[in-house]
């Protein structure tokens, strides 16, 4: 593993640690997209099917036992739980989610690594990995008052993207047999859905004032 | 590319 994998990997973790604390210490997912934690637990769940089936290092199953436990039970505070819930901004989460579902399914019977239950559902979570974080830009869009937290949260979710763009490349020199066309283009067009907010979270931090998107 | 062992990434 390579430093920029590891530095992606612990940039995700930290996002989730960040968003964590958001809802679990101050019990608040004000700003939050359910939406967006909605398809990242669908996204986990397909992808890190074969968990228990497939060994491939002991880091690799408890990151993917922490990024599963982690999401799911996101979702189930901003539903259930009695306080956070409450703190949730359902109007302004309007985001239509479940119809990226179909298409990105759609796409990953089309375009494959192999036609096979696994390799399809991978690529499904590639897809929908992909377009997972649009309800919540869109929210952040809508939202006046973006916490501290929320854009921390959004920027590691961000810089997660881009540190793995330079894994790719440093794997593309260093292992010629590593090539995921795939998860590379699905993984720039990520990325690039980031590129404005990213523009306005360096400009508010550069000039010390509060993160706003222009809607 | 295309191998089981290949999706080593998160």
């Amino acid at each position: 593993m390579n430093a920029f994998r590891l530095a992606g990997d612990m940039t995700h973790l930290l996002s989730v640690v960040v968003l964590l604390l958001k809802i679990h210490t101050i019990k608040s997912c004000a700003g939050i997209s359910l939406k967006t934690q909605e398809l990242y637990a669908l996204v986990f769940a397909a992808r890190y099917l074969d968990l228990f089936i497939h060994f491939i290092s002991l880091y690799n199953t408890v990151m993917k036992l922490v990024f599963l436990a982690s999401s799911f039970s996101i979702v189930w505070y901003m539903r259930r739980h009695k306080i956070v819930r409450r703190t949730y901004d359902k109007d302004h989460d309007t985001f239509r989610h479940h119809f990226l579902v179909l298409p990105c399914l759609a796409l990953a019977l089309l375009i494959n690594e192999r036609f096979t239950f696994r390799e399809v559902m991978w690529a499904f979570s590639i897809y929908l990995e992909a377009v997972a974080i649009l309800p919540q830009l869109v929210l952040l869009q809508r939202t006046r008052n973006i916490d501290n937290l929320t854009g921390q949260y959004v920027f590691f979710l961000g810089a997660y993207r881009v540190l793995y763009i330079l894994n790719w490349i440093y794997r593309y020199f260093t292992e010629p047999h590593f090539v995921h066309w795939i998860s590379w283009v699905a993984g720039i067009v990520q990325t690039l859905l980031y590129a404005d907010f990213f523009y306005y979270y360096i400009m508010s931090w550069k000039n010390n004032v509060k993160l706003e998107l222009p809607a | 590319g295309g191998g089981d062992d290949d999706h080593d990434e998160l």
